[in-house]
């Protein structure tokens, strides 16, 4: 799965997914990456994120907008958010993945409980960093 | 005014002791180069739509990540690509499902989102709706690549393994797909 959050110069947020899916998969399987508000979500009020990871747990408890709901609603920061949905929410019900999100004010987030998540951001000084380990 | 740019490539089974160096740094490369082509478009003012679709059409144009080029095998031994998009200006959204032909889902996804009344179509319907909008349908043989249809094989065999095993032993499959 591959996926990208936004914020252009005009204060507008865009969230996109792309994925091949799940190895072996059958009876005409979906995961969460069509699924909006699962694995794709994106408000100007509040946030855009795209995930990644077991589709099912993502599309149960409605992952993208329920981050976009706790800074909405519970005026939780992003990064507060989405680590409480992947780290708290998904991991208990035993789901494995990660996300990326970014706010209408440029933070962002990027957490992920498996091993690995190769990620990556970039900012106004044009300088891109690259990650793929827990570190 | 802030301006920036987040991607991934998915997350999994990655440990740094696992990677080799040289596919190591065909990721960093490809993260890269993903990156530098988002901000070009949000630094020369673009929007955030325009960045999120051309950085995923990098990433699935690479046979390293699990869409487009790179995806995975499914059962019947097809590549069945998903993909969606958002405005977070207009709510807007587009989204498509169990696709075989088309090079650039996210693409199609957001023709789905301008360019009909719909948010989500899915299979046959979402690529008679890419070919109406101009879209070209690919093989299916651009999915193919080695690594992704051996992993299918692993995983077949596998499973037959599994499967005899749980015969006297039902609890020790443990396998989901959906």
């Amino acid at each position: 799965t591959v996926g990208a959050v936004a914020l252009d110069k005009n204060g507008n947020l865009a969230a996109g997914t792309s994925t091949g899916g799940m190895t072996n998969k059958k009876y005409g399987r979906a995961g969460d990456v069509p699924v909006i508000g699962a694995g794709t979500y994106a408000n100007n009020n509040t946030c855009a994120v795209s995930c990644t990871g077991w589709g099912e747990y993502f599309i149960r408890l409605g992952v993208a907008k329920d981050i976009s709901d706790l800074v909405d609603y519970k005026g939780m920061t992003l990064k507060d958010a989405a680590d409480k949905v992947i780290y708290e929410k998904v991991e208990q019900l035993g789901g494995d993945g990660g996300l990326i999100a970014i706010d209408k004010n440029g933070n962002f987030a990027m957490p992920f409980n498996t091993a690995g998540m190769f990620r990556g951001y970039i900012f106004e000084d044009g300088r891109p960093i690259v990650k793929m380990y827990k570190d | 005014v802030k301006y920036g740019l987040v991607i991934h490539g998915g997350a999994g089974t990655i440990e740094k002791d696992k990677m080799p160096p040289e596919i190591e740094a065909q990721y960093e490369e490809k993260l890269n180069e993903a990156l530098l082509a988002g901000y070009k478009i949000l630094s020369d003012g673009g929007s955030s739509l325009d960045a999120v679709e051309k950085v995923i059409n990098i990433l699935e144009d690479s046979p390293l990540f699990n869409a487009g080029k790179g995806a995975v095998f499914a059962h019947n031994g097809i590549n069945e690509l998903d993909a969606s998009i958002m405005d977070g200006n207009t709510h807007n959204a587009g989204a498509v499902a169990r696709l075989t032909h088309i090079k650039n889902p996210i693409s199609l996804a957001r023709m789905v989102m301008e360019k009909s009344e719909h948010v989500f179509l899915i299979g046959d319907g979402a690529e008679q709706f890419a070919v109406q909008n101009g879209v070209e349908l690919v093989d299916q043989n651009y999915f193919y690549t080695d690594s992704r249809w051996n992993a299918l094989q692993r995983a077949l065999k596998k499973e037959m393994e599994s499967k005899s095993q749980t015969v006297l032993y039902p609890a020790l499959s443990d396998e989901k797909y959906g």
